[in-house]
């Protein structure tokens, strides 16, 4: 499950 | 990166690109809904909040940049510039019917209760509906120019290529985002029914126009 806010993705 | 999130962000940014031609070049923003069309902006404003406090790459924040500033123009076109063509009279989804409820699940189903991951989260869950006042006036208008499909399929399409990326990060990253593939396969599934218009029309050369 990815922390929050590392969203890498556009 | 993988080839389909890049196959994904590329279809974005033809449709893009495709809807402001269009617009810029016939000086008309007919069958378009500026409804639609501010949603996505507003989709992409809440979204790359965080172009000035994480820099990913060059990549990222230039596509984020274009994004922004294109869909800003494109909403610019729609209800200052080229007004005169904007067809009011069909463009009349409720939006609020889609904020509102967008609104309320971002504060209830998130990743982190912090304001940029809920505007995050917002901007994800309307990407995923902010394609029905579109839709919807299509509907109501019975056709849509042939360009506007266009820039509707390469729309439907990058999600759908994002779905893809989701199995590949799965896959090879053990990379899953619940909430964005959730919302993102509801955006696709919204795009069935026109794919199908589509390729048995569209792309057979006839105009698109609803009943089929």
């Amino acid at each position: 499950k990815p922390k929050g806010n590392n969203h890498d993705e556009l | 990166m993988n080839i389909f999130r890049l196959a994904g962000d590329v279809s974005h940014l033809v449709a893009i690109i495709i809807l402001l031609l269009k617009i810029w070049k016939t000086r008309s923003c007919a069958g378009i809904s500026g409804k639609s069309q501010i949603l996505f902006a507003s989709v992409f404003v809440t979204r790359y909040l965080d172009l000035f406090t994480i820099f990913i790459s060059l990549y990222n924040s230039s596509m984020k940049i274009i994004y922004i500033s294109c869909s800003i123009a494109t909403v610019y076109l729609v209800y200052f510039k080229f007004k005169a063509t904007y067809d009011g009279n069909h463009d009349t989804f409720r939006v609020e019917f889609l904020v509102v409820p967008v609104g309320g699940l971002s504060f209830l189903v998130n990743h982190d209760f912090s304001p940029m991951e809920i505007l995050w989260t917002f901007s994800i869950y309307l990407e995923s509906v902010a394609i029905l006042p579109q839709l919807f006036m299509i509907s109501k208008t019975g056709e849509a120019e042939t360009i506007t499909t266009h820039y509707l399929f390469f729309l439907g399409l990058y999600r759908g290529l994002y779905l893809i990326n989701w199995i590949w990060r799965y896959y090879f990253e053990g990379f899953f985002d619940l909430i964005a593939i959730v919302a993102g396969l509801v955006q696709t599934v919204l795009y069935c029914d026109f794919f199908y218009l589509y390729v048995t029309k569209v792309l057979k050369g006839k105009k698109l126009s609803l009943p089929a």
